[in-house]
């Protein structure tokens, strides 16, 4: 993924398994 | 809650270790930004665990790159 995705940042959830940019659809 | 170090953290896999950083930093962001909080946390993890750990210790530096997250999420929100 790129930093132009409109869905970027992922968002952190406490409690919620961290994917990270794995969290952002292509 | 037990304090974070880096042996603790080197023991546990990768995105685990950004889990618990995410779930220490996500407090004190919240503090600063209740509204943003979970987008900043997710733009910080993408740093190295040991910045990640400096901050966690030091409010200057944590506030320091939460204000600059802020700046390019704002830019890039206004693209």
């Amino acid at each position: 993924s790129n930093g132009n995705n409109i869905n970027w940042p992922p968002e952190f959830c406490p409690g919620v398994p961290w994917k990270g940019l794995q969290n952002i659809d292509p | 809650q037990e304090p974070l170090d880096a042996t603790m953290l080197a023991s546990a896999p990768l995105m685990d270790q950004k889990q618990l950083l995410g779930e220490r930093l996500y407090p004190l962001i919240q503090a600063y930004h209740p509204n943003l909080a979970g987008k900043i946390t997710g733009m910080l993890l993408e740093m190295d665990n040991t910045e990640l750990l400096h901050m966690l210790e030091s409010p200057e530096s944590l506030h320091a790159k939460v204000d600059e997250a802020i700046a390019v999420l704002k830019a890039h929100q206004a693209k």
